[in-house]
């Protein structure tokens, strides 16, 4: 679902933020 | 059955689609669903943030949004 989508969006992005 | 998917999360596909145009990490996920990976959601997006990393790409924003790109 696109829901899911833009959680795992979510989770990827504040993943990568935390690191760059 | 591995064979049963169709797409594989590698660092060489990543690089290859990074290398093609700048794309979001929305934009990766779509290429990489669950459904054509076998992978589960949690497994994408660790498996895609440890090759985004490994990968260092630039960033730049393209309507107000993060765009993730590499040049060869």
């Amino acid at each position: 679902s696109s829901s899911e989508a833009d959680e795992m969006a979510a989770a990827l992005d504040a993943e990568l933020n935390s690191f760059m | 059955t591995p064979s049963a998917s169709d797409v594989q999360l590698t660092e060489e596909a990543v690089r290859r689609y990074l290398i093609r145009k700048p794309m979001t990490t929305k934009d990766l996920l779509k290429k990489f669903q669950t459904k054509r990976t076998g992978l589960s959601s949690d497994q994408t997006v660790n498996v895609l943030a440890q090759i985004l990393k490994k990968l260092n790409p630039e960033r730049k924003n393209i309507n107000d949004k993060m765009h993730f790109y590499l040049t060869e």
